[in-house]
């Protein structure tokens, strides 16, 4: 079966990075 | 409830999510109210956007997370969708298509906004400025500066009025330390002269006393220089636009600083005499009230109780040697004297005595608290 | 010094009436759906009943979501092999779906969300 629909798990969730934002990344 | 959940084979990159605080969403709820996305400074990626409403400003964090994030939308579809049977569930009621993931949110965090006085000249009174064509000057307008500036409008001008800022044929400048003490000045001898109310200066009446037998070629007190100086000594009257009434303590405290960087720089003064000095320098009989104590933060005592002038621009920005070179020119201080010397570089907010405390000694002598190094 | 308004057209009657989000989808029909992991979904057109076109987009079905009103709980099949089970999640702080046409350079508030549905659990077999 060539149609792959999978969820790969991740055993954690890491959310802790902050950093500004410029102003070319609001467009991209 | 079951929902058939499809994705598009190409999915919309330009979607973001925004943290709405309380105060966001009352911004969002008021239709009268703007929100603008601005970023700093004189090249697209030079400074970080942030986000204004007309008087406040949050700054704008990433927080990048490792979960998938659908973004979807319910939609009726144009063929029957076949149904999965395998789940032994209720048919689907709904179809939803994903049309974006995102892998971050937009955080807000209220912050102060500040101005933007990068290439904004210092105006002398000088009546050469602006140059004929303004080629010379990036910032054109009030528009421009706003634009600039990571700021919502109300901040932006609240610290405009502050520093000094003026317009001279449109053109936004600071208003030289001398051309506004010169400014305020003749002000003030003009509106005693003419009796004016100094509760009540309306704009057009101080800036025609200001005038009066003035040659108009060669002065340099226009309109906006008068508003500008009502601006920085004085507080609108509510309700009424180009009414102030005079800050009489700001005025005091200013030609008092200037009084003892003029008499006290050098060498110390008796308080006594400062007093006369700092007297002499207002327009005659001017009713303005002085005490030293309103100069706190720009003098020291080296001998005794005799005065001389300090600038917290001349002393460390690091906050041990600041009290090393403040215990340095004095070695005790009271508590309300050295304060206004220290507390800029209270950035984390304590009571002022405790910060004090971590760098410096306190003991009661009798009613004060005397400070002295350690 | 770049700067542009940020438009709240779409949400104004919205915001104005007070309505927001209480369940799955906003009343504007929009759903965040979050689960902790990857989820992979062909991107190519293949000659399959999951694939469908609507108007203009090409589109894949990959899930059914079920969700029981009563107890906030959902069930996700993925493909025709996994099952996560999930819930329906208030979020700490609303989040605005703000999107940025770089066509025209606008920008637009299209939708508030106020809950997500999150999956965080390992998937199951289905059996």
């Amino acid at each position: 079966d060539e149609i792959r629909i999978w969820v790969r798990y991740k055993e954690g969730f890491s959310d802790a990075v902050r950093k500004n934002v410029a102003w070319s990344s609001l467009w991209s | 409830m079951s929902l058939n959940l499809h994705e598009r084979l190409s999915t919309d990159g330009s979607f973001r999510l925004l943290h709405l605080t309380p105060e966001l969403l009352e911004v969002l709820k008021d239709s009268n109210s703007k929100l603008q996305f601005k970023a700093a400074g004189n090249d697209e990626d030079d400074g970080d956007v942030v986000l204004c409403s007309r008087d406040k400003t949050w700054l704008l964090r990433q927080k990048n997370h490792s979960n998938t994030v659908m973004l979807m939308h319910e939609f009726t579809p144009e063929q029957e969708t076949s149904l999965e049977t395998t789940f032994g569930l209720p048919n689907p009621t709904s179809d939803f298509a994903g049309f974006a993931r995102t892998t971050f949110e937009y955080e807000t965090k209220k912050v102060s906004g500040i101005i933007n006085l990068d290439s904004v000249p210092v105006h002398n009174g000088s009546l050469d400025f602006p140059p004929a064509d303004g080629q010379d000057l990036p910032v054109k307008s009030m528009d421009d500066l706003l634009a600039s500036s990571a700021c919502s409008e109300k901040e932006c001008l609240s610290q405009w009025n502050q520093l000094g800022g003026c317009t001279v044929k449109g053109y936004p400048c600071i208003l030289s330390s001398d051309f506004l003490s010169k400014a305020l000045h003749v002000t003030l001898m003009s509106a005693m002269a003419e009796s004016l109310d100094f509760s009540r200066l309306k704009l057009d009446e101080t800036f025609d006393a200001v005038n009066k037998d003035m040659d108009q070629d060669s002065n340099p007190y226009t309109r906006e220089v008068i508003k500008t100086t009502l601006e920085k000594y004085g507080k609108r009257v509510k309700d009424d636009d180009d009414c102030w009434q005079l800050d009489q303590k700001k005025v005091a405290e200013w030609y008092g600083i200037r009084a003892l960087r003029k008499y006290a720089s050098q060498s110390s003064i008796p308080p006594a005499e400062f007093l006369i000095k700092w007297k002499s320098t207002f327009p005659p009989y001017a009713p303005f009230d002085i005490e030293i104590e309103m100069l706190r933060g720009w003098f020291f005592r080296p001998t005794g109780s005799n005065l001389q002038y300090l600038s917290k621009n001349t002393l460390p920005s690091d906050i041990k040697e600041r009290f090393k070179m403040l215990f340095k020119l004095q070695s005790q201080w009271d508590m309300d004297d050295i304060a206004p010397f220290v507390e800029e570089l209270n950035t984390k907010g304590l009571k002022i005595d405790v910060f004090i405390m971590k760098y410096a000694r306190k003991r009661r002598v009798g009613k004060k608290f005397i400070i002295s190094s350690r | 010094m770049p700067s542009v308004n940020v438009s709240k057209r779409q949400l104004q009657t919205l915001l104005q009436s007070d309505q927001h989000q209480t369940s799955v989808s906003t009343p504007l029909g929009n759903m965040m759906l979050e689960i902790q992991g990857d989820l992979e979904v062909p991107r190519q057109w293949h000659e399959d009943q999951r694939f469908t076109t609507d108007g203009e987009h090409q589109m894949v079905r990959w899930g059914l979501l079920h969700i029981d009103t009563a107890r906030n709980n959902a069930t996700l099949f993925v493909g025709r092999k996994q099952r996560l089970l999930g819930s329906l999640v208030k979020l700490d702080t609303p989040l605005g779906l703000i999107k940025f046409n770089q066509q025209d350079g606008t920008v637009e508030m299209q939708d508030v969300f106020h809950y997500k549905v999150l999956f965080k659990s390992r998937p199951l077999p289905i059996m």
